[in-house]
């Protein structure tokens, strides 16, 4: 196995103590470890430097790296914490923490704010709801008249933003998510309870001793 | 009546944000 630790470490610069992500994360040792054969499949994509970048995230979204989309975009840059351009292997499992079935809702809720709020800000502002909501209609076979987009707008400021201000701070978004629960699904993915049996070969590249079930 | 889904319902049915393909092999 000591072969394999160094090898592995040359190659993913950024790889992280299986046995330390998950004591940071709802994950087991096993389940990092199956993360991190989804992590070197997707990383290996394009270009083979153990890194993650835009384009190797959208091919393994979209299977098809021609196409752009501003929410794989966004959800790109929350993923790339440090702010590199490449999410290394830490932060792509600490970012999928967020989606597992077990993570807190304030960490979901909190992670689906800073989605929307494009600008960073610290508001979800109507141009920026606006922006998705036209990004959505391209992507989709949807077609909607400019002042049905308008209407939907305000209907949801009407329903989000409490204090009418015209921007969603983050109370308001708490509040608008408990009353609106559906909009949270996006934010759980079951398969990550499944990861050790989708990726059942991370046995053969364990880098710790015994396997923690 | 049917009711009109918010502006966050609609996008959030963006392929884009539904990480479930990055385990589909």
């Amino acid at each position: 196995m000591g072969c394999f630790s160094s090898k592995a470490r040359r190659q993913f610069p950024g790889r992280e103590d299986p046995v330390i992500l998950a004591s940071q994360t709802a994950f087991t040792v096993s389940e990092v470890e199956a993360l991190f054969e989804l992590f070197k499949s997707i990383s290996s994509s394009v270009i083979d430097d153990g890194l993650i970048n835009k384009e190797e995230f959208q091919l393994a979204l979209f299977k098809n790296k021609k196409k752009e989309n501003i929410f794989a975009n966004r959800i790109f840059d929350l993923f790339d914490v440090k702010r590199k351009g490449v999410i290394d292997f830490g932060d792509f499992v600490r970012a999928l923490n967020v989606f597992h079935p077990n993570a807190p809702l304030e960490d979901k809720i909190d992670f689906s704010f800073k989605l929307y709020d494009m600008d960073g800000t610290g508001f979800i502002e109507r141009h920026e709801v606006k922006q998705m909501l036209i990004a959505l209609l391209c992507e989709s076979e949807l077609r909607l008249a400019d002042e049905t987009v308008e209407v939907i707008l305000d209907k949801t400021f009407l329903e989000a933003d409490v204090n009418q201000d015209g921007k969603i701070d983050k109370a308001e978004w708490q509040d608008f998510v408990s009353r609106n629960p559906s909009l949270m699904k996006i934010m759980t993915l079951p398969y990550l309870r499944d990861i050790t049996t989708t990726f059942p070969s991370f046995v053969f590249h364990s880098e710790v001793d015994e396997i923690a079930t | 009546r049917p009711t009109m889904m918010n502006a966050f319902e609609l996008i959030s049915t963006s392929q884009g944000l539904n990480l479930g393909t990055l385990f589909e092999k």
